[in-house]
């Protein structure tokens, strides 16, 4: 079952662009939330909206996001979200 | 029959840069000596690049939305729920725990006391030299003292003569011979504070890095395609007076050519550094006779950006900074036992003759690997007292998955240990 194959991880930002601190902002000021899903194969990530007097992330603010496929690209250096909006993606690597 | 004692070394900021994970430059041969009688996790990745929510969420087994920690200004005791941790568990279970040097991350995220008593047995220790980590203690091309982020020393000449790892192994070793004469098991957590920045280490560990050895990062620019949210610019590194000095814009950098490889160059000498602690405290083990008797875990609280992407420091979700070494040494599971006599994690020292990283004792490609790492820490629950009765309601719901161990008495994690396939047994994985 791939859904047993994955590993997650996340990490949060104070901003859409990069700033003083966005290496480690304080809970008051997290405004984003990066959460990562791994496979063998692709790591995608989500930016979404998220608010931390509730410890809500929403799935339906997407700030960005990230697609990087392991057998094609193992830095991760080339970005293929934005292809995968257009729909060439198969569907079932999409969340 | 008797129960298993614990050492779990936890490093900071180490990725998988070491001989037993396929990289020929470092030299860490401890380590991978360690791999060699180990099984050994090829992908195992922390839930959250930064120290204190990792380090809370792999030791108490939850996630950073679980235990609402992702910085490094709450306890998740009073802030999210009384979570039991990882040593707790083996503290309630008839161990004497201990903790030396880095294991939580210290400040209000732990309490200002490593969790203790909750998590520990006796006082935590923390090295005497610590407070001098961020002082200005690293010389200077004009003689002066500063506070650099490169800093190799002359160990000899730094306050009080030595270095905070070292004090931790001094520290570890002299727990392993006390714990030696009692008849209650332990487990012992040794932090490392290194290759952590600054990288303060023994200066004689740059000689095995040459710089005309040491390469650039392969993918130094910022991808063009990353989201803006996605970066980090490293600010701690930019805080040191030799970075600053180099007058860098901000956010993106870049460092010059030569520092880079300077910079790769000071923290592959602090991994070979930190090798040479993690080689003494298990030699030690072994001089105690404790190898056959003791589970060893080694893993690092994250990764660590090496110039990949234009990043120098943890902070995001790339590969390199969440992915992290991870190894269990079971005795007579992931080895045969150690024969009398025989020295089995005898020191090794890098600056010997290199050879090739042996074999890892036992590897995990894909499969479980790909599971949290937290998942992997509760292994050490579950191999170690897996026969104990689960009795507390609270500890039920924090470890599910061993509690599915205790009944089934933890034959599905044995049989992994003992090399089995575990598609055998499905429901291990989940």
């Amino acid at each position: 079952n791939p859904r047993e194959l994955v590993a997650y991880s996340q990490y949060p930002r104070p901003a859409d662009s990069p700033q003083w601190n966005s290496d480690k902002p304080s809970l008051e000021d997290i405004k984003v939330m990066g959460y990562s899903i791994r496979t063998v194969d692709y790591r995608y990530t989500v930016w979404v909206g998220f608010n931390p007097q509730e410890f809500l992330a929403n799935f339906s603010d997407i700030h960005a996001g990230e697609l990087y496929f392991v057998a094609s690209d193992p830095l991760q250096d080339h970005n293929v979200y934005n292809d995968s909006l257009g729909g060439t993606l198969p569907q079932s690597f999409m969340p | 029959t008797d129960p298993l004692n614990v050492l779990l070394i936890i490093v900071d900021d180490l990725r998988p840069s070491l001989g037993c994970y396929g990289n020929k430059l470092i030299r860490s041969p401890n380590i991978d000596q360690l791999a060699s009688r180990s099984l050994l996790f090829q992908n195992a990745f922390a839930q959250q690049a930064v120290c204190a929510p990792s380090r809370v969420s792999f030791l108490t087994g939850r996630r950073p939305d679980t235990t609402r920690l992702y910085d490094f200004n709450s306890y998740w005791r009073v802030h999210a729920g009384n979570f039991s941790t990882i040593p707790q568990y083996f503290k309630e279970n008839g161990y004497v725990t201990m903790s030396v040097g880095k294991v939580f991350h210290p400040g209000i995220s732990s309490n200002h006391s490593d969790d203790s008593p909750y998590s520990w047995s006796v006082p935590p220790y923390h090295p005497s030299s610590e407070k001098y980590e961020n002082t200005k203690t690293c010389r200077g091309p004009d003689g002066e003292l500063h506070a650099n982020l490169l800093c190799p020393v002359d160990v000899l000449d730094v306050p009080e003569g030595t270095l905070p790892d070292m004090q931790s192994t001094e520290q570890a070793i002299q727990l392993l011979g006390k714990m030696k004469t009692l008849a209650s098991p332990f487990f012992l957590a040794v932090g490392y504070h290194k290759p952590h920045i600054p990288f303060r280490y023994p200066k004689e560990f740059q000689k095995l890095y040459p710089l005309e050895n040491v390469s650039l990062a392969p993918d130094p620019q910022v991808p063009a395609g990353l989201p803006l949210v996605a970066y980090n610019p490293w600010m701690d590194l930019r805080q040191r007076e030799d970075v600053q000095a180099l007058n860098l814009s901000v956010p993106y950098g870049p460092i010059p050519a030569d520092f880079q490889r300077k910079i790769r160059q000071s923290y592959f000498a602090c991994v070979s550094y930190l090798d040479t602690q993690v080689g003494r405290l298990l030699s030690a083990l072994d001089d105690l006779q404790l190898a056959s008797s003791t589970i060893v875990a080694l893993t690092s609280d994250h990764g660590w950006a090496l110039g990949e992407h234009g990043e120098w420091a943890k902070y995001s979700n790339f590969d390199v900074t969440t992915r992290v070494p991870l190894m269990f040494y079971v005795p007579g599971r992931t080895a045969p036992l150690p024969v009398e006599g025989e020295k089995f994690f005898p020191y090794l020292d890098p600056f010997d003759s290199v050879s090739e990283a042996p074999e890892p004792g036992m590897e995990m490609q894909n499969g479980p690997s790909f599971l949290l790492r937290d998942v992997k820490l509760d292994y050490l629950v579950k191999v170690v007292v897996l026969d104990r009765p689960c009795r507390c309601k609270e500890r039920l719901e924090l470890w599910p998955r061993v509690t599915v161990n205790f009944n089934r008495k933890g034959r599905n994690l044995l049989k992994l240990f003992e090399g089995r396939g575990e598609e055998e047994e499905p429901h291990v994985r989940g």
